[in-house]
Formats: structure tokens, sequence, C-alpha cells
């Protein structure tokens, strides 16, 4: 699910956006424990220039918005706005010969976006 | 490398999570062992609780248990729900068994870390004290095993005994069934002792799913 009215919508400057997981989508919620769900969110939005005033970044991204400004190269293009922060998360469930499972999988949880 | 996405988004998932069966339907509901909780609360990172307990956390590595590690499983003795498992008496006045383990849910590539037994024993109004428990692998062969360890009953509390490098070897693959017998050594007394519950907390490595170690710039 992504929450309805939630920042700028699809538009706007490169930033994380909410997307809740739930295990009930997939039928799943009879066994697995806990967590019910969790926030996984998704990276959208435009990567533009630094914005005035704000702290400096001059880095890959910006040379290639940069250069895309000046001289749009066929094939080049503009950075992308993808996942810069991830965290893990850990499921609790019974699996098929009713043990009890916790499992802990790494960079599930988008925490931040950039532009790369 | 990525490997193509099947169409059918369940499958997908479950192969992502590296579950490799489909769920089957409403499980036996059990009580969710403390244990467990307590370290589910400890890695999930949306919990306040792991908040507060110092996160972020090492990745592949089980800090309550001070081992490495990304799968904790909760293993009851199978056949132990809803009945005991069965009780001899083979020698004297104490009370032996024979407990097994279903491991066949660990995949080939998964390496243990910790393979603690835990069993709880009934003894009404008996002095255990100097009581032991012995160890022993378990297999169809009449003769007995040689012991594997041996360890003091506690008097009203759970036994534990670390099995990894006994009757788990470390660093290869754990084999699908685990079956120990178990004796009691419980002296001259005519000991009636029940075992109420055996269990085994296992926890293994999956290579697989731990963040390559970063290369220093």
């Amino acid at each position: 699910h992504t929450e309805p009215g939630m920042g700028a919508g699809p538009g706007g400057a490169c930033r994380t956006r909410r997307l809740h997981v739930s295990f009930r989508e997939v039928g799943w919620h009879r066994w697995v424990i806990a967590p019910r769900g969790f926030l996984a969110n998704f990276c959208q939005g435009a990567c533009t220039l630094p914005e005035p005033g704000g702290p400096p970044a001059l880095n890959h991204a910006v040379l290639r918005t940069l250069m895309h400004a000046a001289a749009p190269t066929p094939g080049a293009g503009l950075p992308c706005c993808v996942p810069a922060r991830l965290s893990p998360i850990s499921v609790l469930f019974f699996d098929n010969s009713d043990n009890v499972v916790l499992r802990h999988y790494e960079d599930m949880v988008v925490d931040e976006c950039g532009c790369r | 490398a990525l490997e193509p996405a099947p169409s059918v988004p369940t499958t997908a998932l479950l192969q992502a999570l590296r579950l490799h069966e489909e769920p089957r339907g409403v499980p036996t509901l059990r009580p969710v062992p403390p244990v467990m909780w307590r370290l589910f609360r400890r890695r999930h990172p949306r919990h306040p609780q792991a908040a507060r307990a110092g996160y972020p956390l090492r990745p592949c590595h089980v800090e309550e248990l001070g081992v490495a590690g990304n799968i904790v499983r909760h293993i009851p003795a199978s056949g132990l729900f809803p009945r005991p498992p069965e009780t001899t008496r083979t020698s004297g006045l104490c009370p032996t068994w024979t407990v097994t383990f279903d491991l066949s849910g660990v995949e080939p590539a998964e390496r243990p870390t910790r393979a603690r037994l835990e069993l709880r024993l009934e003894a009404e109004n008996q002095d255990t004290h100097r009581w032991e428990l012995s160890v022993a692998l378990s297999t169809e062969a009449t003769s007995p095993r040689p012991e594997l360890l041996r360890v003091p009953v506690p008097p009203g509390l759970p036994l534990r005994a670390d099995l990894l490098g006994p009757a788990v070897a470390a660093n290869v693959s754990v084999p699908r069934t685990l079956r120990l017998a178990l004796s009691l050594d419980c002296g001259a007394a005519n000991a009636h002792v029940r075992l109420a519950e055996a269990s085994l907390l296992l926890v293994t490595l999956d290579p697989r799913l731990c963040p390559p170690p970063r290369p220093r710039r």
C-alpha cells in the first residue's frame, strides 16, 4: 500500500516515499507471527541541482545534472533517484514443520534516497 | 547475479525470502517461546525496544547469544506434542528417554553456530541434587552409543546443554534428523521423573544472505 496524501506526489525532488508491505496481501498472516507488515518505502522524484542555500554537495550525480543541463547527450541522461541507506528486518514465523523460526533479512527498508 | 523473477508474485516473494515451500494452510499454533520473542524484539529495527537496546546491530550476528547467525529455529522434539517422548527403564531405577528432532527444514548451505538442547524435567518432591543427565546419539543399533556429554540437573530449572561439537558438527550441514538417548543418573533413588518438554534452539548462518564486506576505499 502507498499511503495517500503523502508528500508532493510522484513529482518533486528525489525523496523517500512510504510503502507499507502487508503479509496479509499474500495470505501469510496465519503463519507469520510478527511483524504483520513493515514499512519498506521506495524512492521517487527528480534529480535536480542542489537547492540554493542548501548544503554544498558536489558529487558525480550533480556533475551529471550539470552536464545534462549544459549539453544533453543522448544515452547519458540524468542521475537516478535510488535507495542510499537501507536497514534490515526480522521475521518470526512458523515453518512447515511447526518450528518457530526467526529469519533476518538485510537491506529490506529504505531509510534514505539519493541521486546516483 | 539476480535470478529472473518468476511471474507469480508469491513465488517471487518466497524466492526472495529464500523459503522453498509454499506455506501450508494454518500451522499448528503453539505458544511462541520467550527466547524467540526476546530475539525478535532485539532485532526488529522498527521496535522501540530494539532502538533502546543500541541499534544498529551487527548483520549476520545474534547478539543475545553471542554467535554468528541469521536464522534461529526453536525446534520441539517431534512427537512430544501432545504425547511425551517414550520413557524406558533400561537399567536400575533411573529413567532414560529417546528424543528426536526434525532438522529437514535446514538447508545444506546453512552452517550451525549454536545448538542448545533444553529439557524440562518434572520430579515431584525429589532431591535432584547431584543428579546428572548423560546425552548420547541414539541409533537403531542395540549396543549403547558412547556418551557425548554429561550435565548436572539444575533443581527446578530447565536443563540446558550445548550440543555443537559433541552432537552437531560445526561448519558442516546439519543432519536431517537428530536422535538423542538421554539417561538420568539419579544415584540409588527410585526416581519418578517426567520429561515434560524437550526442544532444540538451533542458530545457523546462511552466508548467501550476508552482505559482502565493503572494500575499504
